[in-house]
């Protein structure tokens, strides 16, 4: 079997929320 | 700070007393003020950065010191190997390298059968800042492959999470496929693989 990764970057608002 | 007959006190600890309004030596009132002399010869002291060991010859002020920490270039990551004290040290781990700063692209990895390994995902050339993530395959009886991801992060604090990441798992044979979505955690590996 394999295996299919994407990593990205956590973006947040200055509140820190995720956006 | 001092109070008004000279008794000096550093202001953490004046912050910690029950009255802050009377010295901690004779008990005279009107509170303490900034002590100007003793805060130079405070800033005249230099201390080592506690990372000298893996090479940074930094020596800054006791009020800088916290900052220089949080950003040491020599702060040093460990290795999750048992028994294994450096985490540059040659496992033979195979690397996949990421074009994309940060991530962003998807990568085909081959799941091993059988074996715990640990694949790293870096960007080529290194780079100072450039996130490093390992991808452990362990087997576990009954459920199959655990895929745990970590960003390696010689600054990381605890519960901290910058990046995320979507894990589709397949097997073509038997047409079925599994998709995780989850926020990868940051470490330096001082405690070993989360």
């Amino acid at each position: 079997g394999s295996i299919t990764v994407s990593i990205a970057k956590i973006m947040r608002d200055t509140r820190g929320n995720e956006i | 700070m001092q109070c008004a007959v000279g008794h000096a006190i550093c202001s953490s600890c004046h912050g910690s007393l029950p009255s802050k309004d009377r010295c901690h030596a004779c008990s005279a009132g009107g509170g303490s003020n900034r002590c100007n002399a003793l805060e130079k010869i405070l800033e005249s002291f230099r201390v080592p950065c506690p990372n000298a060991a893996f090479g940074c010859a930094a020596a800054t002020s006791y009020h800088e010191a916290e900052n220089h920490r949080g950003s040491c270039p020599h702060a040093p990551c460990f290795c999750p190997e048992p028994g294994c004290e450096a985490f540059a040290g040659d496992h033979g781990w195979p690397s996949t390298e990421m074009t994309m700063y940060g991530g962003g692209e998807r990568l085909t990895l081959p799941v091993p059968e059988g074996t715990t390994t640990t694949r790293v995902l870096h960007h080529g050339g290194g780079g100072e800042g450039r996130p490093l993530f390992l991808v452990r395959f362990t087997t576990a009886p009954q459920f199959g492959t655990v895929v745990p991801v970590v960003c390696v992060d010689p600054h990381a604090v605890p519960g901290e999470r910058k990046f995320r990441c979507h894990l589709v798992s397949g097997f073509p044979a038997m047409a079925w496929h599994q998709v995780s979505d989850f926020q990868v955690r940051s470490t330096n590996l001082s405690g070993g693989m989360p």
